[in-house]
């Protein structure tokens, strides 16, 4: 759940917004006026792999079964991916004469975590 | 030669870097945005939709707020993100906007085109026709309680010729809006895969009670008939999934 901010480069969410005006795509997309692209990027050291609550996956579960029985699984990095997502909706207009509103699920990334 | 790096005043180089690594970025996102909405390209806006046609469909189904500077807000995205553990289940609403076809000389006929672009996949769960009846000033006092009987046609689509029948009597005390359930020859529509829905609107009663169904008239956009559709995604087993 760490926020990039320039000053550690372990796993984090870089936020990461665009205006649909400043590309050119605010004729056809009626709202929401912007699109936060969060992405995930940073370091997994093995202390931090396996975080426990919402990070945790079963690739952790695996790892630490590994670890368990005294076998390191050296090449199993854990890695900065997105722990929690969420729905956006949109209304924007077809090629047609149509209106569209989508609630499109897992779009926007809320929060990163080592798994 | 100096190494980027080291050369301060050879810095030039990184704004252009930056600025490229930008760009890339935004195209990836668009691709991301197009993708999840299951588009190969932003759509070519070739005819806009009539702000007042807009502006009234939105406001009936709560489906935007239209605020004073024309921006559109959806409520449900007021701010904050939806969460939700379980899958959420991807739901579509389509708002179409009735036009007329110039060969067909019928003033009672009218027509939408649902497109497929990004509606691949979808199952209809409900469709409704909203149409607009204009009360014109009365000459006599029998025509206060307007009793109309409403008759919607929808052509089958691929059958060619049969016209199925929605038929609903309304009691108009004012001018307004009335919805007219189409799910079934809408759903049969996107099953043929045929997104043209050609209808006929007959109004039994109309002129006695001196009232009228606004079809698409050019000056009088704010009452155009739309469809709405509500669809979601059909079963997972027809959508490829990505490894």
């Amino acid at each position: 759940g760490l926020e990039c901010d320039g000053t550690s480069s372990l796993c984090c969410r870089q936020q990461f917004y665009i205006d649909f005006r400043l590309i050119g795509w605010n004729d056809w997309i009626i709202a929401p006026s912007g699109y936060f692209g969060n992405y995930c990027e940073g370091s997994c050291p093995a202390y931090m792999a396996g975080v426990p609550g919402s990070a945790s996956s079963f690739h952790t579960a695996v790892v630490n079964q590994y670890r368990m029985r005294g076998m390191s699984p050296g090449s199993m990095n854990s890695c900065c991916i997105p722990t929690k997502l969420s729905t956006m909706s949109m209304l924007y207009f077809d090629d047609e004469y149509n209106i569209v509103k989508r609630d499109v699920p897992n779009m926007i990334v809320e929060e990163c975590g080592c798994a | 030669a100096v190494s980027q790096e080291t050369c301060a005043s050879c810095g030039i180089g990184k704004p252009e870097e930056s600025a490229r690594v930008d760009a890339d970025f935004v195209e990836a996102v668009k691709r991301h945005i197009l993708n999840r909405l299951q588009m190969r390209e932003r759509p070519n806006i070739t005819q806009p939709i009539p702000k007042a046609a807009m502006v009234t469909a939105l406001k009936k189904l709560h489906a935007g707020k239209v605020r004073e500077d024309g921006r559109v807000e959806i409520p449900s995205l007021d701010g904050h993100a939806v969460h939700s553990n379980e899958t959420p289940e991807e739901t579509s609403e389509i708002i179409s906007f009735a036009e007329a076809d110039e060969q067909q000389s019928s003033q009672s006929s009218l027509y939408f085109v649902i497109s497929n672009e990004g509606n691949q996949n979808l199952y209809v769960t409900q469709a409704n026709l909203w149409l607009y009846f204009k009360l014109l000033p009365s000459s006599s006092e029998k025509s206060a309680r307007r009793k109309v009987t409403v008759k919607v046609f929808c052509q089958e689509p691929g059958t060619g010729g049969r016209w199925n029948l929605v038929e609903k009597r309304l009691e108009l005390k004012r001018s307004g809006w009335h919805t007219f359930p189409l799910t079934e020859a809408v759903r049969a529509a996107f099953a043929t895969g045929d997104r043209r829905q050609d209808l006929d609107v007959r109004c039994e009663g109309c002129e006695a009670a001196s009232a009228l169904p606004v079809l698409v008239a050019p000056d009088d956009e704010a009452h155009r008939p739309f469809l709405v559709v509500q669809a979601r995604q059909a079963d997972n087993k027809h959508r490829i999934r990505k490894r």
